[in-house]
């Protein structure tokens, strides 16, 4: 799998596709939609899509593919070069999703939850996929979130097929299957050729699995926080393991919005009404306007 | 200037994390 | 250590490092509130300078390689010493008698106060404030109401051409920036002009003699 475009700039969102099988543009099609690495703290979290005309779904179902976890990673990568050389009757995309795209959408001014990032890039892959010019008639997702609430907002959007959300989905239907296995190959593939954007010399790329239970991993971020920035960009700051680890050995920083959400709800509504006292004396509106008032110590 | 106040007065290995933009 | 961050006319960029003509921070009263503020002096230049600091939460600086809290960023604008001057001779005026300056400008709380009286044109300078005596070719001065405020009107008016020129906004503070006509000037009126600039000189003298001002 070609991640050059990744290995470029992994700060942001990356789009990768396969040539579209000319028979997907003509025979109804089926589109399986699953992601991987939704647990880590580190690496990024990839969705894929897979489709096939339904015709052909056996001869996919033949290829064994089965749900990623189980499988081994030369299995994985074995089958992904098998549904590479299908490409005659097998189409595949993917979004690969920095970790540091993650993390500025979880943490940023407007919170962007993760559930809600996943249900857009998804959907986001089935548009890429029918804009393409792939006749997809029917979609199958591993659920994220509540099952139910998420299929009826993805038939909403895509009126004219069929989707079916559904928790282990990639066990149950071979395009999800093969849809996780593109996914996993990918972030795999992702986090073993991670290229640092920090100029930093001794950042060495023992971090394991990146599972926050991998004591590799942990070992990796402990021996990697800096108490200014934090992390890398490889890491995951908004999730728990990466915070637990700067709130003990990184300076407190407070931000704007995180003081004001201390504050709120503490100030007694009496406060907004109280003056303070008749001689005191503000600075002219020329200076409070401007955010300036005299030095009074170095 | 940064946008959150970090509250120490320290070394920080600026030039790893940033890159200067003209 | 802390390190801050100043905005300093470039003229003085390239003051000495000697202490004895270089720049110097002092502290010596604020003449609006009477407590203690920051200035620079220049030694060599025997100018005075005030010192405003921006402050607004949730800053920090990299400074090189370093982090510094706080965000502070000082500004070193050069300031008119009569104002200072004027705060030790108010006082003293209220002694109603005339007196040789060097014991009118004396603090034991800001003794750097001292540093005013080796301001080049000093004569000149307390000519705008006070009545003069000679005596045995020595100079004795007494505070004056009448010529403060003459010269603070021109310093009113100096300023409202100021606000002019830069184009501050002096209109009343509910005019929102949506409806900000281009014509600004037009619509402030001439009066909000002086009571603006009456206002920020203000910030540099007591409330009694703001209150004359502004009568005046």
């Amino acid at each position: 799998m070609d991640l050059s475009e990744l290995e470029k700039d992994n700060t942001g969102r990356c789009r990768l596709s396969s040539p579209v099988p000319a028979v997907c543009c003509k025979e109804p099609c089926v589109l399986g939609v699953d992601e991987a690495g939704r647990g880590p703290v580190l690496g990024p979290m990839v969705y894929a899509i897979c489709y096939c005309p339904q015709s052909r779904l056996a001869d996919l179902e033949a290829l064994k593919v089965a749900d990623s976890k189980t499988l081994s990673e030369n299995e994985r990568d074995r089958l992904f070069s098998k549904m590479q050389e299908d490409r005659d009757f097998v189409g595949w995309a993917l979004d690969v999703l920095s970790p540091n795209l993650i993390s500025t959408s979880m943490l940023g001014r407007v919170k962007y939850n993760l559930n809600s990032l996943s249900h857009d890039t998804a959907s986001g892959l089935i548009q890429h996929a029918l804009d393409q010019g792939v006749n997809v008639t029917q979609v199958f997702v591993d659920t994220v979130g509540l099952a139910a609430s998420y299929q009826e907002r993805l038939q909403q959007r895509f009126p004219d097929v069929t989707v079916t959300v559904k928790a282990k989905a990639d066990a149950l239907y071979p395009v999800v299957s093969a849809a996780s296995i593109c996914a996993k190959v990918a972030r795999d593939q992702a986090v073993k050729s991670w290229q640092f954007v920090e100029k930093e010399q001794d950042l060495d790329a023992d971090y394991g699995s990146g599972y926050p239970n991998d004591p590799k991993t942990k070992a990796w971020l402990r021996r990697h926080v800096e108490p200014v920035f934090g992390f890398p960009q490889l890491v995951r700051f908004s999730w728990r393991t990466a915070q637990a680890i700067l709130e003990t050995e990184a300076e407190n920083v407070t931000w704007e919005d995180s003081a004001l959400e201390e504050q709120e709800g503490s100030r007694k509504i009496t406060s907004y009404f109280q003056g303070e006292g008749p001689q005191a004396r503000h600075p002219h509106r020329y200076f409070q306007e401007r955010g300036l008032e005299p030095a009074t110590a170095l | 200037l940064l946008p959150c106040d970090v509250l120490a007065n320290r070394p920080a290995p600026v030039e790893r994390f940033f890159t200067p933009a003209i | 250590a802390r390190q801050h961050v100043f905005l300093l006319p470039e003229y003085l960029k390239d003051a000495s490092k000697k202490i004895k003509s270089g720049l110097m921070f002092i502290k010596l009263v604020n003449p609006c509130s009477g407590e203690g503020a920051i200035y620079l002096f220049s030694m060599c230049l025997k100018q005075l300078f005030e010192i405003k600091v921006f402050k607004e939460k949730y800053h920090s600086w990299f400074i090189n390689e370093s982090v510094q809290s706080g965000g502070l960023l000082h500004f070193a604008t050069p300031m008119d010493p009569v104002f200072l001057l004027l705060h030790y001779l108010i006082k003293a005026g209220k002694e109603g008698k005339f007196q040789p300056i060097d014991q009118v400008v004396m603090d034991d709380v800001f003794s750097n106060c001292t540093l005013l009286l080796k301001l080049p044109e000093l004569e000149k300078l307390l000519r705008h404030v006070t009545e003069e005596k000679e005596i045995d070719n020595k100079k004795y001065y007494k505070y004056s109401k009448e010529k403060t405020l003459k010269w603070l009107e021109k310093k009113v008016n100096q300023t409202v051409a100021a606000l002019k020129v830069n184009r501050v906004n002096v209109g009343a503070r509910v005019q929102s920036a949506a409806f900000f006509c281009s014509d600004q000037i037009l619509s402030d009126k001439e009066e909000d002009y002086i009571c603006y600039a009456h206002g920020l000189i203000s910030d540099y003298i007591p409330k009694e003699l703001s209150d004359d001002l502004s009568r005046y």
